[in-house]
């Protein structure tokens, strides 16, 4: 069986309204490593992998391997019935035809259970390689926010053109053009606004701003984010959680436009 | 969007 105890319901709740627009039915595959969950978007250009380590949970106990398969419009009106620190606990059964998900409130003697039906899905599961970016780009995640949403408003992609110690967003629209440059930075006070370029050789590709704002309703989980980039591989971009847990998107380049 | 899916299909499948 599964038991898994989060401290703080809003961990799982941004991750699922981060993701839901993505995709809408997925396995929560649960092993006694942690809950880790992939899935392609529909139209097979965008890909989700997110893994939450048993470390995230307190306690965590899971037996045998169980996939959760959950459809997130329904998980997240679950999990919009929890207050942000309520401690969130999920429970299934071996062979389960529900996932129970408990929410206590730590101040209030208040308990909530909820249960979610489970859906058989067919997922294909391939492994993600190994792979050695030759751009990998860390920046404050509400500062990618702001570029991929700015631009969207002209453009509907964006180049990442990363050099040495900088980066340049890229669009041209029909009403014009835009362009942000961003170089290396390291403030010993202020950490959170660092940006960190590391290059083994420039590289410089487009993508599809729509996919990106959506990458981005993830920027609430994590104050960096890391942009990994190499020549015709998807880009990744990556929120990292507490105890290596993370949150990675993947968005293949547009070529030819 | 072809060509998209031609890369995710390489990445994916090594």
């Amino acid at each position: 069986m599964l038991e898994a105890r989060l401290e703080q319901a809003s961990i799982l709740k941004k991750v699922v309204d981060a993701i839901k627009d993505l995709v809408q039915d997925c396995n929560f595959d649960c092993n006694d490593s942690g809950i880790a969950l992939q899935a392609m978007d529909n139209s097979h250009v965008a890909l989700v992998s997110m893994m939450l380590k048993s470390d995230t949970f307190s306690p965590f106990r899971c037996d045998r391997n169980i996939a959760l398969g959950i459809n997130l419009n329904s998980f997240q009106k679950v999990l919009r019935c929890a207050q942000n620190e309520d401690i969130l606990t999920l429970k299934a059964d071996d062979s389960p035809d529900v996932v129970s998900l408990v929410f206590e409130s730590s101040e209030q003697d208040r308990i909530s259970e909820y249960d979610i039906k489970l859906m058989d899905i067919d997922q294909e599961h391939l492994g993600i390689p190994d792979t050695e970016y030759a751009a990998t780009i860390t920046m404050p995640s509400g500062e990618f926010q702001r570029i991929c949403r700015d631009l969207s408003a002209l453009s509907e992609s964006v180049a990442i053109e990363a050099e040495k110690n900088a980066v340049k967003f890229v669009c041209n629209g029909d009403i014009g053009n835009g362009a942000i440059s961003l170089r290396n930075h390291s403030s010993v006070e202020k950490p959170e606004q660092n940006v960190n370029i590391e290059l083994s050789e420039p590289v410089a590709l487009t993508f599809s701003l729509k996919y990106l704002v959506n990458f981005c309703k993830a920027s609430g989980l994590s104050g960096s984010v890391k942009l990994c980039l190499s020549n015709e591989v998807p880009l990744l971009v990556e929120y990292e959680l507490a105890s290596n847990s993370y949150l990675r998107f993947y968005l293949a380049p547009k070529i030819g436009d | 969007k072809i060509f998209q899916k031609q890369i995710f299909k390489f990445f994916l499948e090594g």
